[in-house]
């Protein structure tokens, strides 16, 4: 595991997070469950927890967004780069982008969007690409069956190196 | 049926590899490559980074092996250097 230059992390263990839109590619329910549990695997481990907020500003900002998105960082249409997201802090700071030009699913088709939301929420919680092939945080795409899904120990590892372990 | 004359292979595989290598090694963009000492080519050290973090053979050519890891989907944060 790798931490974010400067390890950055969130001061607080109570974070919120908002859905700004949704892909219609998927089922609104879908998208929601997707995310609700991409939180699950990282709070499942720390003592963090995420609590959805709908129409103020949250910690973590999930979007969906088309090429240019006016964060110096524009989108390349299907496949190559399928989402970013920013390192813990404030105003973009922990907010997840996924390009919306991908065809998102909450299965084995295309990209499953629970993967993709899962690793980059990893970068909002301050931890980096890893170089371990079967880590969460390795930079390509893999797909899981989101029912079988643990999260791998190199994962485990660098977030309790940040947040500690859970407090349950 | 056509073939793509091998020329124009090479620049589309150095325009993948000098993307990629920009996108997420922190390759600069090098305006003024005839400045450049003969010994120094960066876009090579980056290379042979990117190889070594994917556990790719160090070669510091674009490879095979190498082309196929940089044409899969991936999270857009820079591997190195953020």
């Amino acid at each position: 595991y790798v931490f974010t230059p400067g390890n950055p992390k969130w001061k607080r263990n109570s974070l919120t997070y908002r859905i700004l839109n949704y892909t219609p590619k998927m089922r609104k329910t879908d998208v929601d469950e997707a995310i609700r549990k991409a939180l699950s695997v990282w709070s499942n481990v720390t003592p963090l927890t995420f609590r959805k907020v709908e129409d103020k500003e949250a910690d973590i900002m999930i979007s969906f967004a088309y090429r240019d998105h006016r964060d110096n960082s524009p989108f390349d249409g299907p496949n190559g780069q399928l989402a970013h997201a920013f390192q813990p802090g404030e105003g973009i700071g922990g907010d997840v982008h996924l390009d919306e030009e991908e065809a998102w699913s909450k299965n084995g088709r295309g990209y499953n969007l629970f993967i993709v939301v899962a690793h980059e929420l990893g970068h909002s919680l301050g931890l980096s690409h890893s170089t371990d092939p079967g880590a969460l945080m390795y930079p390509t795409y893999s797909y899981t069956d989101p029912n079988e899904f643990l999260l791998p120990q190199d994962d485990i590892d660098g977030i309790q190196a940040i947040y500690g372990p859970s407090n349950a | 049926f056509p073939v793509a004359p091998e020329g124009e292979d090479e620049g589309k595989t150095l325009q993948l590899v000098e993307s990629y290598l920009q996108n997420f090694y922190d390759l600069q963009r090098d305006h003024q490559p005839h400045l450049r000492n003969k010994d120094e080519n960066p876009l090579v050290e980056k290379l042979k980074e990117m190889q070594a973090f994917f556990g790719l053979e160090v070669t510091g050519k674009p490879d095979l092996d190498t082309l196929e890891m940089m044409k899969k989907p991936r999270c857009g944060i820079p591997d190195v250097g953020q």
